[in-house]
C-alpha cells in the first residue's frame, strides 16, 4: 500500500 | 472599504461549494487587484490557492488591503439565500467585524442584506513557488469528475501515469481494477472536449482518491482542469475562473 505524504514535506511555511 | 459586485451569485457560491469541505473557514485577503485565499486542509495534504482578479467583477474597489476571516459554512448558508442570477455584491469596511452580503434581483425590485460574522483565524501559510512542470494535460473538467468517482469505487488510491501521447488513470482494490487512457484530441466544433498532453518527462504519480473527490466539486467552476503533475512532487488541479483561478496543491502517495 501507499503512504499519504504531506505538503508540508514539499512548501516550507512562510 | 472593500465593495466587490459578482454579475451573478452563482459564481461566489461554486466558488464556496469547492471550498467549503475541504477547508472550514479562511482569510480572504482583499486588495486593490481583487480577492486572494490560500489554505491548507486540516491533515495539511491538500492546499487550496484562489484567486478573484478585479475583473471578475461587475464593480471593484478595495481602498486598503484587508483581511476578512470567513467560515465558509456559514457563507454558504447566506450566499445561498440568493438566486444564482442575482447580482451579488460583498462589503466591508476596514476594521469591520461583519461582511455585508446583498442580492439584488435583476427583475424583481427586491434587495436582501445579510451580514456575516468575521473570524478571527491564525493560518500558518506554506511557502509554493513557482513549481517546474514535467506534464501538463488538459482535459473538460466532467471527464475528469467521471475518472475520478468511477476509480474511487475501486481503491483509495488513483495513479496516474503520463506518457507522450497518453494518460492513464488506473486504481486496484479487493474488488478489482479499472483504468482509463485518455489521448490527446483536437475537437474544432466543440473545443472545450479537447484534450491537451504535454509531456517533458514520463509521469507515475498516485493520489488520495478522497481528496480527489473534493477537488472535483470545483467541476461546475470550468468546463475545462489543468493538471500538472511533476515527478515526486505535489499535482496542481486548476480550474479557470473568468479572470483567476481555483488552484488545488495535491501531496502525492508514495510507496511505503
Amino acid at each position: 500500500s501507499k503512504k499519504q505524504s504531506s505538503l508540508t514535506q514539499f512548501f516550507g511555511k512562510t | 472599504m472593500l465593495e466587490g459586485k459578482f454579475e451573478e451569485a452563482s459564481l461566489l457560491k461554486k466558488i464556496v461549494e469547492a471550498m467549503k469541505d475541504c477547508v472550514s473557514s479562511c482569510n480572504f485577503n482583499c486588495t486593490e487587484n481583487g480577492i486572494s485565499v490560500q489554505a491548507v486542509d486540516n491533515s495539511r495534504v491538500l492546499l487550496i490557492s484562489l484567486l478573484i482578479e478585479k475583473d471578475t467583477f461587475e464593480e471593484y474597489r478595495c481602498d486598503r488591503n484587508i483581511t476578512l476571516g470567513i467560515g465558509l459554512g456559514s457563507f454558504s448558508k447566506i450566499i445561498g439565500n440568493g438566486a444564482n442570477s442575482d447580482y451579488l455584491t460583498i462589503q466591508a469596511e476596514d476594521d469591520a467585524d461583519t461582511l455585508g452580503i446583498i442580492f439584488e434581483d435583476k427583475v424583481k425590485d427586491k434587495i436582501s442584506e445579510y451580514n456575516l460574522k468575521l473570524l478571527d483565524i491564525d493560518a500558518d501559510l506554506l511557502e509554493v513557488d513557482a513549481m517546474e512542470t514535467d506534464a501538463t494535460i488538459t482535459l473538460p473538467s466532467a471527464d475528469f469528475a467521471k475518472i475520478c468517482k468511477d476509480m474511487k469505487t475501486l481503491s483509495e488510491s488513483l495513479q496516474i501515469t503520463v506518457t507522450k501521447d497518453s494518460a492513464k488513470f488506473q486504481s486496484a482494490g479487493e474488488i478489482g481494477s479499472g483504468s482509463v487512457v485518455i489521448k490527446p484530441k483536437t475537437d474544432i466544433d466543440h473545443p472545450e472536449e479537447s484534450i491537451t498532453i504535454s509531456l517533458d518527462k514520463p509521469i507515475d504519480l498516485s493520489f488520495g482518491s478522497k481528496y480527489l473527490s473534493d477537488i472535483i466539486k470545483a467541476t461546475s467552476l470550468s468546463q475545462k482542469v489543468t493538471i500538472k503533475l511533476t515527478e515526486d512532487s505535489p499535482g496542481v488541479f486548476e480550474y479557470k475562473l473568468p479572470s483567476g483561478y481555483l488552484r488545488f496543491y495535491l501531496a502525492p502517495k508514495f510507496d511505503e
